[in-house]
């Protein structure tokens, strides 16, 4: 999946 | 969660309470650029308003929550408690240089084009160059103490983490943020010369200096 990390990398 | 991403993430809160603990304890921001604090307190505000709309962990809950609270305390003894001792006339960065095209650059390539994504993205791209008036302020005044090496080793190791963090995540989970790589390959590699120093000078128990 080509995505965001925002939600669970710092 | 792997173990890159948890060590790097331990990094980087070390570097900050090092920071925080310099300050302290010699009761003076001497060498450090505020300018470049003032910069990462934006980036934790600008990337964790997340916080306010969506649960992860309360790992990552609590961790956001500490970046921001030690980052505005970081700002704070600066400019106020110990203000006497910041070195304003050697932290000329001109900060405006980074912020307004860091900013055009958040609304031209995004994920998505929102307030939440493009503050998200603009923390991303800011973060990468927030260390500038850092070492541009060590590059001014050729030295640093032995404490605020550790404290940007400590970075840059996060950084470097991170980047081994994304490798195993795409291997393993076929996971992958382009503007989060980019961009932490762009921060990574402006710690490659301090880090030679690092290792050149620091750990070999000299003070960094740099040639004038």
């Amino acid at each position: 999946a080509v995505g965001r990390t925002r939600h669970d990398e710092l | 969660m792997n173990i890159f991403r948890l060590t790097g993430d331990l990094s980087h809160l070390a570097a900050i309470i090092i920071l925080l603990l310099k300050i302290w304890k010699t009761r003076s921001c001497a060498g450090i650029s505020g300018k470049s604090q003032i910069l990462f307190a934006i980036v934790f505000t600008t990337r964790y308003l997340d916080l306010l709309s969506s649960f992860i962990s309360l790992y990552n809950t609590s961790m956001k929550v500490i970046y921001i609270g030690c980052a505005y305390a970081t700002v704070y003894l600066i400019y106020m408690k110990f203000r006497a001792t910041y070195d304003g006339n050697h932290d000329s960065f001109r900060v405006e240089f980074l912020v307004v095209p860091v900013g055009g650059l958040a609304v031209l390539i995004n994920h998505d084009f929102s307030f939440l994504e493009i503050l998200w993205t603009f923390s991303i791209y800011l973060e990468s160059v927030a260390i500038l008036p850092q070492l541009f302020m060590i590059s001014k005044t050729g030295e640093a103490e032995t404490i605020t090496t550790h404290y940007l080793f400590c970075l840059g190791l996060y950084r470097a983490l991170y980047i081994v963090n994304w490798i195993w995540r795409y291997y393993f989970e076929a996971f992958f943020d382009l503007i989060a790589i980019v961009a932490g390959v762009v921060q990574t590699i402006l710690y490659c010369d301090f880090f030679y120093l690092y290792v050149t000078k620091v750990l070999k128990g000299k003070k960094l200096s740099l040639p004038a």
